[in-house]
């Protein structure tokens, strides 16, 4: 949704360069077992286009001749280190296996958590929010909230099936977006454009 | 529990 925004409008207002980085991060720090373990098709796709958008997005804002020339720069000031960091740390202690793989998965799984922050402040920031990024950013935190709904499911159906880290962190990377979602929801009842209190 | 569940999910 993103990327086709971006393209086709030729404008990226609005959409946090941070938060695209981070998830650069997150993909390439997970996706990693591309390279050693095949789980399905549908699965290796989407681990390819997570990490290609991601790659053609930041390139978009960053080097697009024009793209680049409405990129709010003095607005999208999140210290993201104070993201990677912690989650660096978390990842290096709190984690299933202490090997740089494992690590590695679970860092991007606790960075994942947090990495629409430098997002959501930007669209804070931003006094009347674009249609199709506040629609990025909700179907980005639908789209992991019905994973809430997945591992409900799988903890039911397959025996032994449990993962906590996993779980925690996906619970709180969805609560992040609950303040979103409620100002989503009322604009668009009203008709209104999004904006944000600040 | 330390056992390393399987990383089947995006």
């Amino acid at each position: 949704v993103l990327l086709l925004k971006i393209h086709a409008t030729k404008n990226c207002s609005g959409v946090s360069l941070k938060t695209q980085e981070l998830y650069a991060i997150v993909f390439v720090t997970r996706y990693l077992d591309l390279l050693f373990s095949f789980i399905s098709l549908y699965n290796t796709i989407m681990k390819l286009i997570f990490i290609g958008s991601s790659a053609c997005i930041i390139w978009y804002i960053r080097f697009h001749r024009v793209v680049s020339q409405t990129y709010d720069r003095e607005q999208d000031t999140f210290r993201v280190i104070f993201l990677i960091l912690p989650c660096l740390l978390l990842g290096i202690f709190i984690n299933h296996e202490f090997t740089i793989t494992e690590i590695l998965w679970t860092f991007s799984i606790y960075l994942e958590a947090v990495a629409i922050l430098p997002q959501l402040v930007l669209l804070q920031r931003t006094k009347n929010v674009d249609t199709l990024t506040g629609n990025y950013v909700f179907l980005l935190g639908g789209y992991r909230a019905l994973y809430l709904l997945n591992w409900i499911y799988r903890f039911l159906t397959e025996p032994g099936y449990r993962q906590w880290i996993v779980w925690i962190s996906g619970t709180i990377q969805t609560a992040i977006y609950c303040d979103f979602f409620y100002y989503y929801f009322q604009s668009w009842r009203r008709n209104e454009k999004l904006s944000l209190p600040s | 529990g330390n056992t390393k569940p399987p990383h089947d999910e995006l």
